[in-house]
């Protein structure tokens, strides 16, 4: 989740997803953004679906199950979006428990995924309002540049005010830096500043006083643009380019995280 | 302007905007951003503007030329965004004449500068919809991967769409490509695929019928995302760098355009 665009959600979400999969842990993949990236990223056409996240989030009798693509990958499902899921917005508002659909409609699949991982779209409404409503935690991804860091702190109270509202127990667990430059010294001042601010945020208690920056760093890797057009994961695409290196240790890291949970 | 995020508009603005001033050309940038990214980026603190484009949307009798940050540099002057902005979309609502602020704000600016260059933020509100108003044309910065393929033709639409309810004159004269990565067949074929779909465009006769890939690509540069830090644009801080080469050629490519018109 990160409110703003273009920062590696999608490219994260999917390729950690299939590094949790590739481990042999059981994981679902909920498509929040009309954009449908993430469905494309994983070679479903959104347009081709029998159902999608849309169909669950407006119909509280609708049975998640039917609307998941299961059959591409190994122990990675899909709960796939498309263009229509644009108009949940308006037609969830004034509807007393829009926030909640999502919750609702993954409690019975907690039991049939080890994890469940949620690609948010670019911005705070009812849409990433349901993905933050049904979540344990905020995984944000983030590019370690100058502007980048502008609205850091912005970003991180208002997960926090509105988890409040719609799910105390939410904690923001940290931040993946997407795209990086590593041998730049601007990546590294950035990274520095951002866990210096982490490190006060812990001291003084804030809302996202358990945040961190994870390691490793996500390297920019021309592999991972080119992945989505082919529908395939780094893991399929290019095993052993450093984006398949990068994402998998991610995927074993929060794998240890949640295990020792 | 693009309402996806992250995709090169304000690194745009500013350094196009400086490289038309550094040939004498006198330019007024106008931030439309709540973010306040072209702002910081030329050096202007956004909390110590007298004034700033926000007064000018919400005071129809307020004198943009009281908000104008002048000094920075020769030939470049600023009409700055602040936080507060943020607060417009609410606050223009259900105003009648809500989309022209900006517009009927710039009209005597016309005759002080040669030309006005407008930085959007990612979202099609009021905002936008002010600059979409007051602009004769729209350029869109935009990367050259795949996924951000998906969704051009649905942009372009829309503006056509919106820019015929409030100003049918407006055309979208083309791309720039930002964050190029010049060496990958994958960004050699994503601009193929995007020039293919201007052809197109250009003999159906779509709204977008004039626009066009500009050259050059401006090649990734760090130096492009450290120089806001400092808030200085690409050509006061790294003046030999591809950042400054390409956006000057840039810059020149659109004055001899505009000249021409
Ligand atoms: N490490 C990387 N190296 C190279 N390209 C990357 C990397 N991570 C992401 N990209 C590319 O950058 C672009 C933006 O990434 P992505 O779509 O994942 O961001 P997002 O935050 O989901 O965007 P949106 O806000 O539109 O949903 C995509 O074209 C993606 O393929
Ligand atoms: N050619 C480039 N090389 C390296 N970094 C770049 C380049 N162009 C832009 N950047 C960096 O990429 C990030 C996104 O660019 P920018 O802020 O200009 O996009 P934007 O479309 O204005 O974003 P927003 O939608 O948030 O307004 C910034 O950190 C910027 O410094
Ligand atoms: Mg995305
Ligand atoms: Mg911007």
């Amino acid at each position: 989740m990160n409110q703003k665009g273009g920062v590696g959600k999608t490219t994260s979400v999917v390729n950690i997803a299939a590094g949790i999969a590739q481990r042999g842990r059981s994981v679902l993949l909920v498509d929040m953004d009309p954009q449908a990236h993430s469905t494309i990223s994983l070679g479903v056409d959104p347009a081709a679906q029998q159902a999608s996240v849309y169909d669950v989030l407006l119909d509280p009798a609708f049975d998640a199950l039917d609307a998941l693509s299961v059959g591409a990958r190994p122990h990675l499902a899909v709960l796939g979006s498309e263009v229509d899921l644009a108009a949940a917005e308006t037609e969830l508002a004034g509807v007393e428990d829009r926030n909640q659909r999502l919750a609702r409609a993954l409690e019975p699949l907690k039991s049939v995924y080890e994890y469940i991982l949620i690609d948010c779209p670019p911005s705070l409404g009812v849409l990433t309002l349901n993905a933050l409503a049904a979540a344990r935690e905020v995984i944000m991804p983030m590019q370690a540049h100058f502007l980048a860091l502008q609205g850091v702190s912005k970003l991180l109270e208002t997960v926090s005010l509105v988890s409040q509202g719609v799910n105390p127990r939410l904690k923001v667990s940290g931040v993946v830096l997407c795209m990086h430059d590593e041998n730049t010294r601007h990546a590294r001042e950035v990274v520095a500043d951002l866990e210096q601010f982490f490190e006060q945020g812990r001291q003084s208690g804030a809302p996202w006083w358990a945040a961190r920056v994870y390691r490793p760093a996500v390297r920019r890797s021309i592999k991972l643009a080119e992945s989505p057009g082919f529908g395939q994961t780094i893991f399929e695409y290019a095993p052993g380019s450093t984006g398949a290196l990068d994402y998998q240790a991610l995927a074993d890291e929060l794998i240890a995280e949640w295990d020792a949970l």
